[in-house]
């Protein structure tokens, strides 16, 4: 408590600035996790690469506003099959978000390195567990890469599904054209980048479901 | 509304700066470095009771002086926000995503009397 100096709102003795500093600081928390509807901080355990990181902040589109209630993330994959750099691989996402959001842009970006043989055919399909075998795959999306770099092939947002698990895994089939020697099969390996900075990543656009959204379609 | 002056006893909105890496979150909220944690602070006598803000319109000031002279005010008036403005955030889940979105209503930008 402050001597002499009077709370100019209550007129009770002012509180000491040490005081008044940590009680902001508190409140400053507060209000923050209220607002990204979170009960406590984020433990960030694995941090992304700052390089994947930075350049991946490039791709969100700078000075567009998120839509009224929406948010754009952006999740790297983790690769869960054994080699890091192969073409054909199945990628794995975090996102427990999908479940309770409405997505409506969904974009998968790719390094694809300078080996390219010549017209590379992608299919990306959603790979989801717990379904009889033959229906364990969805294509999603059937692209041709003829360049190396930086690719965003567009997902379609009603395609993409959350799963209960908030695991999100999209297999990526590719194949070059037909006009490449079986010598180019052993370079096969080296199509996609995977590992580093350059790793695969999802850009979605998504919505806070307006509440009984999912009845009305039900009913 | 005027900053608030140490001396100002009437409604006014304190700023107050807060920087993440004071709260120890720079390791999650990549954007921006810190944000405007301002409130609303004073006292509203009743003939300031309703105005938006000091700098009232000529309506409101005469419309205060009428109250100013009941000398019976209907009940207490608070200094309250009367404007807002959202705050982008890009910080990291806790699946190491990052999250892009606007908190809506964050900054407090002009207090006035209720």
């Amino acid at each position: 408590q402050g001597t002499g100096s009077a709370c100019p709102s209550c007129g009770g003795p002012a509180l000491a600035l040490q005081a008044e500093r940590a009680l902001v600081l508190e409140l400053a928390k507060q209000q923050i996790l209220k607002g990204l509807h979170l009960t406590s901080r984020p433990k960030i355990t694995h941090p992304p690469p700052q390089a994947a990181l930075t350049r991946a902040l490039r791709r969100l589109q700078p000075g567009t506003t998120a839509p009224r209630k929406g948010e754009e993330v952006i999740s790297f994959a983790t690769i869960t099959d054994s080699s890091t750099s192969t073409c054909s691989s199945m990628l794995t996402f975090h996102l427990s978000t999908l479940q309770s959001h409405h997505l409506y842009h969904a974009r998968l970006w790719l390094h694809v390195l300078p080996t390219l043989p010549s017209t590379l055919h992608l299919k990306i399909f959603q790979w989801s567990p717990g379904r009889r075998r033959r229906e364990s795959h969805a294509l999603l999306a059937e692209h041709q890469v003829t360049t190396p770099g930086w690719h965003a092939l567009i997902l379609p947002s009603g395609g993409l599904r959350g799963e209960e698990s908030g695991v999100v895994k999209l297999w990526l089939d590719c194949r070059p054209s037909e006009d490449n020697s079986t010598a180019a099969t052993g370079r096969l390996r080296q199509l996609l980048d995977t590992a580093g900075h350059h790793r695969p990543f999802l850009e979605l656009k998504i919505q806070a479901k307006e509440p009984g959204a999912g009845r009305t379609k039900r009913r | 509304t005027p900053t608030c002056e140490p001396e100002t006893p009437l409604c006014c909105r304190r700023d107050y700066y807060v920087d993440f890496q004071e709260l120890g979150w720079r390791d999650w909220i990549l954007q921006p470095e810190g944000y405007q944690l301002n409130y609303c602070s004073g006292q509203c006598p009743p003939h300031l009771a309703g105005s938006p803000g000091i700098a009232a319109s000529f309506h409101s000031a005469v419309f205060n002086l009428l109250k100013a002279n009941n000398p019976w005010p209907a009940g207490t008036s608070c200094c309250v926000p009367t404007a807002r403005r959202p705050l982008s955030l890009l910080y990291l889940d806790h699946n190491g995503n990052v999250v892009k979105t606007d908190v809506p209503d964050m900054v407090v930008e002009a207090c006035g009397c209720s």
